[in-house]
């Protein structure tokens, strides 16, 4: 540090919607959306606010904090999110509220640490917008976890060669006229056919990190709806934790649409 | 002749939140 007479840090003054703040936004949410380990993809929605303060010797620091909304794509889905549909406020929106802080050095922006919460949007207000739509269903609600099971069940019967199993529940809901349940879920695909699944379904593993996404909805009586798209490989740090049961379950960080995230880089 | 005193400087205030891109939840 140059030594010399003491020089106030000062912060600059930008506006939110200065191009500035948001090529930082787009950084952190791009950030954030690589990073997740489970749930969906967010969309910025809007920069609340926005803080620069130098930083000694050199740089400065970006403190934002931004309004985020749940996309229809899932972590696992490979389409970057600014290509992805935002969920309508009709289909009980969960929204994320974000702090970031970035480092801007010789004109590039890094990521320095982020606090995300997020949370779907009040029964309240979904009635008042949209009487007769449905809310979002506790994920380990018994009516959701057999609608998944029995959904994924009739795709597997249905195509031999290749057998998915389940990554994660991200969404459920419970309709009534006529009751039924819809649920979206993400999977894998494993090292079994559908033959080998019914022989020794402990042994089918994940396979070359190759993921899905799938959505069906059942019906009481039993008649199922299910269409599911695989991606190709991927580079995902999803854990596995393979139990030897039928569903695996991979790092399902909770039963709730509710998510906190915390990180310091 | 009176000397008008010098504005004090008044501090910009960023104009903050942003626009909003989809809705307001």
């Amino acid at each position: 540090i140059p030594v010399g007479p003491f020089q106030p840090l000062l912060s600059r003054v930008i506006d939110c919607d200065d191009p500035e703040s948001e090529e930082a936004a787009a950084i952190a949410v791009d950030y954030i959306n690589s990073h997740n380990l489970h749930g969906y993809k967010f969309a910025l929605n809007s920069i609340e606010k926005i803080k620069v303060l130098p930083r000694r010797p050199t740089g400065e620091l970006f403190l934002l904090e931004l309004d985020l909304l749940q996309t229809e794509c899932h972590i696992v889905n490979p389409l970057p999110a600014e290509n992805c549909t935002v969920r309508p406020i009709t289909d009980h929106v969960v929204e994320g509220e974000c702090d970031v802080k970035l480092l801007k050095l010789d004109g590039s922006f890094s990521m320095l640490s982020r606090k995300c919460h997020s949370k779907p949007d009040s029964a309240e207000d979904i009635i008042q917008i949209c009487p007769d739509c449905p809310l979002l269903a506790v994920l380990n609600d018994t009516r959701v976890i057999n609608a998944v099971n029995l959904a994924l069940a009739q795709y597997n019967g249905e195509h031999e060669d290749v057998y998915l199993r389940l990554v994660e529940i991200g969404r459920a809901q419970i309709l009534h006229l006529p009751d039924s349940v819809s649920v979206e879920f993400a999977v894998v695909v494993t090292n079994c056919s559908g033959k080998d699944a019914q022989e020794h379904v402990d042994g089918c593993l994940p396979e070359d990190q190759r993921f899905g996404f799938c959505k069906a909805s059942v019906l009481t009586e039993g008649n199922i709806t299910v269409s599911c798209e695989v991606y190709g490989h991927q580079t995902l740090c999803l854990k596995f934790s393979i139990t030897g049961v039928a569903p695996l379950v991979i790092a399902i960080a909770g039963v709730t649409h509710d998510h906190l995230t915390k990180e310091h880089l | 002749p009176v000397a008008t005193p010098p504005a004090a400087p008044v501090a910009k205030l960023p104009l903050c939140p942003g626009r909003i891109r989809h809705y307001q939840v």
